[in-house]
């Protein structure tokens, strides 16, 4: 269920792009972060081999992140305003990268990188968020991205549950940073559930 | 395969 909800919002995403011509209220920064979140953890697609379904969606990850990020460089181009788009993403990469050195399942490059992602994984959203509460409000559209990509990790959680009662397996990397990602959202989600499903449009209150 | 931890998913 975290998967498909992690796929939908990909394709509201890109359906949101499509049928408004624009990426407007869509962060380029966010969008970038997930570019290198996908690379650096399923740089294990040539080695790591899971299952076709797992080889499958980590190829459309990639893909489908780069041919956003290229749609927000060069096709709509004109409809992204980087200067409502001003987190420093320096502030997220550095400690992601300290995360990383410092919680790993074994000191090796690929393990540091994997667990970065994770951690980036956690923290990407902030740009996006940072965007929507300098502009006080959203497209529906937008909104339902964002609700779609929110569920997701938290999907994530009942099955991490399920996995230590079942198979006895933790991951606690994974684990505390699926927390943190989620919590990020509380906010979000309480707008969501109490306009946007309402039928209300997006607004923060001033 | 001898990763730590799974690395099962997404």
């Amino acid at each position: 269920a975290g998967d498909i909800s992690h796929l939908a919002s990909i394709v509201i995403l890109l359906h949101k792009i499509y049928t408004s011509h624009s990426c407007r209220g869509i962060s380029f920064k966010t969008q970038a972060l997930y570019v290198l979140v996908f690379l650096t953890r399923y740089l294990d697609l040539f080695w790591h081999w899971v299952s076709l379904y797992n080889t499958a969606m980590k190829v459309f990850f990639i893909a489908s992140s780069v041919y956003v990020l290229y749609l927000m460089k060069y096709k709509y181009r004109p409809t992204h305003d980087p200067s409502i788009d001003t987190f420093k993403v320096e502030y997220l990469l550095g400690p992601c990268l300290i995360l990383g050195l410092i919680f790993n399942y074994e000191f090796k490059f690929t393990e540091i990188l994997w667990s970065f992602s994770i951690w980036l994984e956690a923290v990407a959203i902030l740009p996006q968020l940072f965007m929507l509460q300098r502009t006080g409000e959203a497209e529906a559209i937008t909104t339902h991205y964002l609700a779609a990509l929110g569920a997701y990790r938290a999907l994530y959680i009942p099955n991490w549950i399920w996995r230590y009662f079942g198979d006895n397996v933790v991951d606690p990397i994974a684990v505390v940073a699926g927390l943190v990602q989620t919590g990020l959202y509380l906010d979000f989600f309480y707008v969501y559930f109490t306009k946007v499903l309402q039928g209300q449009k997006f607004e923060l209150p001033a | 395969d001898d990763l730590p931890v799974f690395h099962d998913e997404l």
